[in-house]
């Protein structure tokens, strides 16, 4: 673990004295192989380190734990408070519909995150009202139907017609049907596809969202930063959501995604079913990054 | 690459940096950048682009050979049949119209086996394929045992004349003991109608996934005979340089690429053209 290795590196450190650029180095050194085989991106582990480094220079070495743990514990409530707090908060509108929208790349679980989040606000008492705005992927709408149909959850769906369009009118639909929050399930794109990036640019042009999600896939390597970059640059991003957190990727992707869009990562997918669902806690995820 | 650049320990430096973000991991990197320092020290450049043809090479060996970029092993006597696995969302049902595509085009008669009978309307999404490609599908409602609808296809397979059985299967992380159970049994089952099938197992893997991917190949090759990888999604910006990772560690070479997501979008992998990309 990387407790285990730090406590090797600084085996040497005497127990009196303070701790330098230099008798880290090796340290932290450990600490950034394990950033990187966890997936965080070289560039945001690269500035992590730099930030530790800062904090961790000059300290008093603490003659009641190891100096391993010492670097850890710096380490660890770094990455905490980078990736924190936990932040579950919904802007919710006093008039009107909440608008809620889910943009992601291909297969990162947007589909099934719309069913959750349902679920989830459900429970809250709140009546949502789920949107097919997928109308690409074959048989996206029905997925989508089907999930409604076990939650009792309204879908809003079309037979033909654009995004956009579809979205808007969901709107005026929940507001006739006295729905009060709408989710709008979009289809997965590539953040380089330009005519499907300027696409989700207009339904959110169009339908005002309160809450934008990026719905973001735990095991993804060093391209994270590139895509969640390009998200944010073209959509007022509000949050962020990690699923698949049910395996056992380390999720390095997660403090990549924090750094390079500064958006709270909200909510976590913790499995298949709809349940499966939860508030992100920024100590866990810390702890399983460092692994 | 490189152009106008001095050849130093910066730009090996940065070179390492460069494998790193194409997801090969810190251990595949600097197992390779070891190489390279080593070879400069030798002075065995004269400039960096010589280093560029070093990487390119080396990349091109670890991932060639007789078995990579391949076409579909086909059976002695038909069907070949083709088992596609991997974890949720990888681009495994969208693979299959893909292959079941190209397999069209060469005159093949191919079967869909709809063995995703868990998740919402993932029989309806393979069945719009399969009437979009023009190829005939077994499928059973949703609930049903996987292994069940794949015994009734192999049968049908053999029953119909098929040439090629593509079965599709639900996304299952690699974590998940039942499921991975449940996909041993898919595979013997298969093999109880056919002893020799299935000819291929391709694991489906999504091109922006990080170093996870090792454990998923690890894994799943445990539970069924994997043969190769899928590697989907390569038409975004991530390299995919995790497959290295795999190919030392698990043995299994890349066969086919993704590169969009309708049916003529993909490729047979051709290391030459990875190692390429990779410093694009
Ligand atoms: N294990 C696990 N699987 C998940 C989770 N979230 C989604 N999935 C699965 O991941 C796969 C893809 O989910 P979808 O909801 O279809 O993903 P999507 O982003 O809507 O896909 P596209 O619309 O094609 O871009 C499905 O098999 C889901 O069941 C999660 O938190 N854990
Ligand atoms: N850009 C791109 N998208 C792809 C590619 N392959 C698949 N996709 C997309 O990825 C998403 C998921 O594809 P699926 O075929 O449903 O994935 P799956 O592995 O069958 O998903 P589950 O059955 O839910 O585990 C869909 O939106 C596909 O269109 C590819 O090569 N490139
Ligand atoms: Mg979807
Ligand atoms: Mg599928």
């Amino acid at each position: 673990s990387i407790t285990e290795k730090l406590t090797a590196a600084f085996s040497r450190l005497t127990s009196r004295g303070k701790l330098t650029e230099a008798n880290i180095q090796e340290g932290l050194r450990e600490v950034r192989q394990a950033l990187l085989e966890a997936d965080v991106n070289f560039k945001v582990a690269k500035d992590f380190i730099a930030s530790v480094t800062a904090k961790a220079v000059g300290k008093e070495v603490i003659e009641s734990i190891r100096p391993g743990q010492q670097i850890v514990k710096i380490v660890h409530d770094e990455l905490v408070a980078l990736m924190g707090p936990t932040d579950g908060y919904i802007h919710w509108q006093s008039s009107g519909p909440t608008v809620i929208l889910m943009a992601g790349l291909q297969g990162s679980g947007k589909t099934t995150t719309c069913g959750k989040l349902a679920k989830y606000l459900v429970k809250k008492g709140k009546r949502p009202l789920l949107v097919a705005a997928d109308v690409q992927r074959p048989a996206a709408i029905q997925q989508l139907q089907v999930l409604g149909k076990d939650l009792g959850v309204p879908v809003y769906a079309e037979p033909s017609g654009r995004p956009p369009k579809i979205c808007e009118r969901a709107i005026g639909h929940a507001k006739e049907t006295d729905r009060d929050v709408v989710i709008l399930d979009t289809a997965g794109r590539l953040h380089i596809d330009a005519a499907l990036m300027q696409e989700v640019k207009e339904v959110a042009d169009r339908t005002k969202p309160d809450e934008i999600f990026l719905v973001c896939d735990a095991m993804t390597g060093q391209d994270a930063v590139n895509s969640a970059s390009a998200f944010h640059a073209q959509l007022p991003l509000t949050g962020v959501v990690l699923t698949k957190l049910d395996g056992d990727a380390r999720g390095g992707a997660a403090m990549s995604v924090k750094a390079v869009t500064g958006k709270p990562i909200k909510f976590v997918g913790l499995g298949e079913k709809l349940d499966e669902f939860d508030e992100f806690h920024p100590d866990r995820m810390a702890s399983r990054i460092l692994g | 690459f490189a152009i106008g650049r001095k050849l130093d320990q910066d730009l090996i430096d940065e070179l390492e940096e460069k494998l790193i973000a194409a997801d090969m991991g810190p251990a595949t990197a600097t197992q390779i950048i070891d190489e390279v320092k080593a070879a400069y020290k030798a002075r065995a450049f004269k400039d960096p682009n010589d280093v560029y043809v070093f990487l390119k090479d080396k990349i091109r060996a670890l991932l060639g050979g007789p078995d990579a970029g391949g076409d579909i092993r086909f059976a002695a006597t038909p069907p070949t049949v083709v088992l596609v696995v991997g974890v949720n969302g990888s681009g495994k049902t969208t693979s299959i119209a893909k292959l079941a595509s190209i397999l069209t085009k060469e005159k093949k008669k191919v079967l869909l086996a709809a063995c995703d009978t868990f998740r919402a309307a993932a029989v309806e999404q393979l069945e719009i394929w399969s009437q979009r490609i023009g190829v005939e599908i077994i499928k059973a409602q949703t609930g049903a045992d996987p292994a069940a609808v794949a015994f009734d296809a192999a049968d049908a397979a053999v029953a119909r004349k098929v040439d090629v059985l593509l079965v599709d299967t639900a996304g299952r992380l690699h974590t998940k003991e039942n499921l991975m159970q449940e996909l041993g049994k898919i595979q013997r089952v298969i093999k109880k109608k056919l002893p020799d099938a299935p000819h291929e197992v391709l694991l489906v893997l999504d091109a922006t996934t990080g170093q996870n991917a090792i454990a998923q190949a690890k894994t799943f090759r445990e539970v069924v005979d994997v043969t190769g990888l899928f590697l989907a999604k390569l038409d975004g910006t991530a390299k995919g340089g995790v497959v290295i990772g795999i190919r030392n560690e698990v043995g299994l070479p890349v066969k086919f690429v993704g590169v969009g997501e309708t049916p003529d979008d993909v490729e047979r992998f051709d290391p030459d053209a990875f190692a390429e990309a990779l410093f694009e």
